[in-house]
Formats: structure tokens, C-alpha cells, sequence
């Protein structure tokens, strides 16, 4: 099973500790450092792949990430690069498709772009904006609100409808995690749905609580649980994103942003 | 007694909050909104005044803002208007002292300049360090680690240290609190003056904790108390900034920055 996520977003976000959070692996540690700790002179897209296992399953994960995204004092044109990434691997798989045996061997598209939002509640900043408008019809988006454990829960609601507010005025089409057929599913994912923008907290970190061991923070006023849906959204991230909707993901990939890009190669 | 105090950072820092913390009122409120809520196309330079009363004397006091800076895609020279406005405070002053009867009636010079860095714990930004570079010799730059509750106290000792090197590196003054001459506060100050840079967080909100009311954010793991310091920097702050060093700022400003400014102005 193959998948590629790419993840988004100015130094310091948590991007690296939410990979390693979500997929319980040190994808990013001491022999692949984070994108932070990566930043040159230009804006670069690079690939770091693993093997996991999940519930039995093997996925063979590509983690794209963009180290020096809006790190710049100019940032003008940093999505740039990452849309040509993505067109690149539309590119290479059409090249693939076209070949007389049409035996793709190996799916390298983007199946989803986490972008990390700064826990700012004032609203999204021009250069989120203009990442969304540029690259919401090549890739899915699916827009994170970072650092959760920033916010009071009041400022995290007023920050999730301000962000829903500007992705409407700006006719942004996040990635929707379109409603499971499988009724059993429907009710909970509503609820998990419905915290769109997700606000993650991510942490390798284990600490104890009532003898139980939990992912955390622990800060001298108390212990942020990363699994604990009182506290952050994680776990409503990590179940749609890798469980409910990994195929979805790939078949909107597939069926939707690569088809329009078909098109507009066709169509020129 | 008059007092300028200038505040910059990007939006959403908690500028505004701390501003009204430290002088316990509404200074940014509906009627004066905050920096980042009055963004516009180039970045501005504005005054608020007002009159309060700290400890039976009366402070006129100017929070001077920067509303845009550092919020644009590209922030190239955004310090530029911030440079000017500072040296044209100075020119004023100049032109008032060689007046013939010679008396200044008013000093809207900048005493401080309060510069806000993300709670980022990788390092400065390219930003950070070209602001600074440009103005440590213009005026006295406090550098505040914002939104210190965002950080556990190992990620604060770590951004710390690595601040200072920056500092260090690039050759950057900052404000450097001079130590007391009176030998009660010595020791105390001395352990105030430890924690540079100082880390803080800022609420108006009011919380009880154990009967006491508190100043706090209120988290659904704990409360951040706004004057613990084993929760952060804001006491450290508010006293060496408002009580032990506030005619001090006015000196270094007035015997050291003004006098470069002067001695600029003539060799010219
Ligand atoms: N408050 C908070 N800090 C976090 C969170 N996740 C990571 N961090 C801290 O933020 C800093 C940067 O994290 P990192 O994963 O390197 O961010 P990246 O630069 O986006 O890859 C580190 O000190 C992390 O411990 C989070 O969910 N909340
Ligand atoms: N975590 C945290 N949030 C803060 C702090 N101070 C203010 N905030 C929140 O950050 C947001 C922006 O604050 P504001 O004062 O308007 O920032 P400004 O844009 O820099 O003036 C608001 O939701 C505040 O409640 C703080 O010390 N820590």
C-alpha cells in the first residue's frame, strides 16, 4: 500500500513532531532531520520514504516535506517549487500511463498536502491564502491548525470559524472528507468532521497519568494529552487522515486533481 | 512623567494583551484596536496615548505600534518606517533643543522598543535578526519571547540559549539592564535580569485559584498564572521595565542613542 503526504509550513510549526506523532515512527529524528533544521537559501521539495506497518497492513509512506517555506524575510512565489512538484510527479505518472505496456508500476503523486496554520486567532496570514488559492484544485488540501495547546478552547473555535470564513470568501476548496456510506461509521465521523479545521498537538513524549501512559506536554500547569479530544483534534486527524479516508484521498488524487491536470496538458 | 514605548512583532503575539496587562487597562480595547487588527497595505507607524496613574504618580505614557510589520509575503525594508520614525523623534528633539530659549517642552523620543519573537523554539528569523541589526544602535530594544505557555521550560531554556547566541553572533546590543547601585535590590534584580530574555505570557482575564483571584488563561489541563514566575517571565518584565529601569531607558536614550543620532547629524 503506498502513500504520499506532504506537509507545509513555516519552521517551528510542530510539522516534524506530528509526523512522528502520527505514525508512531522517528520519521524525522537525528538521520533525517526536520525541514527546520533544512533551511537554504531557496525554497526545496524533498522526499523522505519509510516502510511501516499499520494494523498488520504495510505501507510504504513518502513524507514530502518544504524545508524553507515562508521562512524568508520575501516569501514572493515560495508555493512555486511545491506546485511543481506535484504537477512533476502528475507528469511522470501520465508519462507512465502512456507507455504501450500501461503497466504503472509505482504511484509517486501527492495524495495529500497537510498545510500547518499558525495558532495566530487573528486569521489566516496572505501567504496561506495565496497557498490555497494556488494549489487547491492541484492537490488535496487539508489545512492544520498547529500548536493547539496555544489556544484556550474559546479561541480555538472563534480561530476555526474565522479560517472557515476566509477559505469561503476566497472559493478555497479544502479537501471535504466526503461522508462514510458504512452507517455504523456515520455518526462518529460526523462529530470528527465537525471539527474541520483540525487543532492538533503533536508529542513523542509519554508521561504518566492515573497509571496510565499518555502522549503529552507537560508544562508546570498541567499535561496536554496528545490522544485526549478534550484537549486537541489529533485523534480526529489521525483517524480520517490514515484510516476513514486514505483511499478516498488516493481516489480524489486520482479520479479529480489528475484528471484536471490531463486536461489542461491535453487541452494546450 | 512621560514615557514612550514602542511595541513590534508580527500579528497575533499577544502584543496588545500584554501592553494592557502590564499597565492594567484597557490601552488596546473597542476603542483602540490592537496593531493586527488595523493592517493595511504598507506597514504604518501609530501613537496611543494615555494617562495612568502607577503608584500615585502620574504616567503619560505613548505606546507607539507598527501595524503590517513582518505580515506581508514580503517584508523586505519593513523596518525601514519603524527607523524613520524613531530618527525623526530624535530630529524633533533636535530642532526643539536649538530653538533659542532652548527649552524642550515635551520628549516623545522612543525609550523602549519591545521587539516580540514567535515562540519558535528553532531561532530567530531572518526578520528578527535584520530588525535588530538595524536599530540596536537607534534605540533600546528589549526582545520578548512571546507566548511563553506555547513552550515547556526545557523548550524555553533551549530558544533562550540559542537567542542569546544569535545575539552574540551577529553582534546585535540589546538593552542590558544595567545592574542596581542600590544593595537591597542587587540579588533580587540580579535573578530577574537571569531570565533575558524574558519569556512571557499576558491575560487580562481574571481566574480563582485557591480563593486568590489571578491573571491567567485558563486551559482544560491547568492555568497559566500570569505572575507565577515558575509559569513565566511577565513579573521580570514588568518590574525592571515599568519600576527598577524606567529612568534608566530614558537615559541610554537620551545620552546614547539621541547623542549618536546628534553626532550622526553633525559629521553629515
Ligand atoms: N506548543 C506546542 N509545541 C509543539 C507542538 N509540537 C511540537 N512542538 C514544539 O515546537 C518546536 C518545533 O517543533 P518541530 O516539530 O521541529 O517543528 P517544525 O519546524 O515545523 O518541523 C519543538 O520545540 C517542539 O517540541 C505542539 O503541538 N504544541
Ligand atoms: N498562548 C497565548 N496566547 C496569547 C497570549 N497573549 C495573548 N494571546 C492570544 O493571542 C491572540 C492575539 O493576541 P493579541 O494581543 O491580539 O496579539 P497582537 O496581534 O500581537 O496584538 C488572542 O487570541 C490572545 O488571547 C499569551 O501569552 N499566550
Amino acid at each position: 500500500f503506498e502513500f504520499t503526504l506532504m506537509v507545509v509550513g513555516r519552521s517551528g510549526l510542530g510539522k516534524s513532531t506530528l509526523i512522528n506523532t502520527m505514525f508512531l515512527a522517528d520519521i524525522y529524528g537525528k538521520e533525517h532531520p526536520g525541514p527546520s533544521l533544512r533551511v537554504g537559501k531557496t525554497v526545496r521539495v524533498e522526499t523522505n520514504r519509510c516502510m511501516l506497518k499499520e494494523k498488520g497492513v504495510n505501507l510504504s509512506l513518502t513524507v514530502v516535506d518544504t524545508p524553507g517555506f515562508g521562512d524568508a524575510v520575501d516569501n514572493s512565489d515560495c508555493w512555486q517549487p511545491v506546485l511543481e512538484y506535484i504537477e512533476s510527479r502528475y507528469e511522470e505518472y501520465l508519462n507512465a500511463e502512456s507507455r504501450v505496456n500501461r503497466k504503472v508500476q509505482h504511484d509517486s503523486r501527492v495524495h495529500c498536502c497537510l498545510y500547518f496554520l499558525e495558532s495566530n486567532s487573528h486569521g489566516m496570514t496572505p501567504l496561506d491564502v495565496e497557498f490555497m488559492q494556488r494549489l487547491h484544485d492541484k492537490v488535496n488540501i487539508i489545512p492544520i491548525i498547529s500548536k493547539a495547546d496555544t489556544m484556550t478552547p474559546d479561541e480555538v473555535t472563534e480561530y476555526k470559524k474565522q479560517i472557515l470564513k476566509e477559505i469561503a470568501q476566497h472559493k478555497i476548496k479544502i479537501y471535504d472528507f466526503p461522508d462514510s456510506d458504512k452507517d455504523e461509521d456515520r455518526e462518529n465521523l460526523k462529530k470528527l468532521k465537525a471539527r474541520v479545521p483540525f487543532a492538533v498537538v503533536g508529542s513523542t513524549e509519554v508521561h504518566e497519568v492515573d497509571g496510565k501512559k499518555v502522549r503529552g506536554r507537560k508544562y508546570p500547569w498541567g499535561l496536554v494529552e496528545v490522544e485526549n479530544l478534550d484537549h486537541c483534534d489529533f485523534v480526529a486527524l489521525r483517524n480520517m487522515l490514515l484510516r476513514t479516508h486514505l483511499q478516498d484521498l488516493k481516489e480524489v488524487t486520482s479520479n479529480v486533481h489528475y484528471e484536471n491536470f490531463r486536461f489542461r496538458k491535453l487541452a494546450c
